[in-house]
């Protein structure tokens, strides 16, 4: 249930992480691991994509991986 | 696992290329 969940995957969390470091896809993952917000794994690819979609972060390449960040 | 975050990472990227 959502209220057991200690972290939410929402798009101002994205946009707050984003804002920090440019972050990897896995990057994200990792803050929004399923056994701590209590949605599936395709749940989480979907949301995130959405969310990334709608932010539409700057991309980057940092030692050969895409990285995405936003600026303030 | 790993791996399965691998498989998640791969899925998003994926999806988020058809929009990029």
């Amino acid at each position: 249930t959502p209220s057991s969940s200690d972290v939410q995957l929402t798009e101002e969390a994205v946009r707050r992480y984003l804002i920090r470091k440019p972050m990897t896809t896995k990057d994200l993952l990792k803050k929004f691991q399923t056994k701590r917000t209590g949605l599936s794994s395709e749940q989480t690819v979907n949301v995130l994509a959405q969310i990334l979609k709608r932010l539409n972060p700057e991309r980057k390449n940092i030692n050969d991986k895409m990285h995405f960040y936003l600026t303030e | 696992s790993n791996s399965e975050e691998d498989e998640m990472a791969a899925a998003l990227e994926a999806e988020l290329n058809d929009f990029m």
